[in-house]
């Protein structure tokens, strides 16, 4: 058999063992076996190691679980915007999307562009545009916020707010 | 963030990588992930490599590429390369790294900082491999 291999990674962040219990490392494993499920798949198939990562991605990006797609985390104003970039080593093309809010599959609209469009890089409405003209699937905010990153959200606002009203922390 | 790297059948190495940014980032703040040679990088000859951690620091080394820089010019080994791209600057550039990358031959390194980093590897005829802690 020909040598075929996928990897995946679902974020690195300091965290102590005290501060992950059991039942999250276990929700955590089985999202990082699912996506490397989705990759094998393809490549067990004889597909390309380009739609073996967007798809292993793909799955990442519908588990709420992980910082991407649904569940991402929320910018200063409360509101997802998205980044995703994929590129073949053969072609040396690539596709990249920046701060794009509403796109399901941010990594599937990144190899649209790597296919279909003479730029690198699209940004924002742009891009979301290009989505649509591509019949992508795109989503509202109710798809992709958590009650999860909306706490994480509010946390910061909460700290925010009490960090202007310590005395000594005024600036003039 | 989230990221695949895989080499198929025919001998192509692809890189993806895609994220939800930080949480309270300013709006129109991008990130590494879609910046080629920061967060995402591939080449059939030498590797595939998908970042993850603190943007700006991933940027300003230019991270992914130093992978395949430190390979193809320097002669490093994937891990040695992958691991020394962890290191890079570390004195300017201090935040959270992650690193996953393959080679040509489809062997495969993960570098972090954080000791934490969600990943797992499956290769043909192989049993798949899932781990979160350094330790695993």
């Amino acid at each position: 058999m020909k040598k075929f291999a996928i990897a995946i990674h679902g974020g690195a962040e300091t965290t102590k063992p005290s501060e992950l219990d059991n039942k999250k490392e276990e929700a955590y494993k089985d999202g990082l076996a699912d996506a490397l499920k989705a990759g094998y798949d393809v490549l067990e198939k004889g597909g390309s190691a380009l739609d073996a990562v967007e798809a292993a991605v793909n799955s990442m990006e519908r588990n709420p679980l992980f910082n991407a797609g649904r569940g991402a985390s929320l910018t200063e104003r409360g509101e997802n915007e998205f980044d995703a970039a994929i590129m073949d080593g053969n072609t040396l093309r690539v596709g990249a999307v920046g701060a794009v809010r509403y796109v399901q599959h941010p990594i599937s609209l990144a190899k649209v562009i790597l296919q279909k469009c003479d730029y690198c890089l699209l940004v924002g409405t742009g891009a979301e545009e290009f989505a649509l003209a591509n019949n992508l699937s795109l989503k509202g905010p109710e798809y992709f916020v958590t009650p999860e990153k909306k706490e994480a959200w509010l946390d910061k606002q909460q700290n925010k707010v009490e960090k202007k009203r310590m005395p000594g922390s005024m600036t003039d | 963030t989230v990221g695949a790297v895989a080499l198929d059948i025919n001998g192509n190495l692809a890189a993806a990588t895609s994220t939800g940014g930080l949480t309270d980032q300013l709006k129109g703040r991008v990130g590494d992930t879609p910046i080629i040679g920061g967060g995402t990088f591939a080449n059939n000859e030498v590797c595939a490599v998908s970042c993850t951690g603190e943007g700006e620091v991933i940027m300003r080394g230019a991270l992914a590429h130093e992978v395949y820089a430190m390979m193809k010019y320097a002669g490093h080994s994937l891990q040695a390369a992958t691991e020394k791209a962890i290191q890079l600057h570390a004195d300017k550039l201090q935040g959270d790294r992650g690193i996953l990358s393959m080679d040509s031959s489809g062997k495969v390194a993960f570098g972090f900082n954080t000791g934490f980093m969600k990943r797992g590897y499956w290769a043909a005829d192989e049993e798949p491999f899932v781990a979160l802690w350094e330790s695993e």
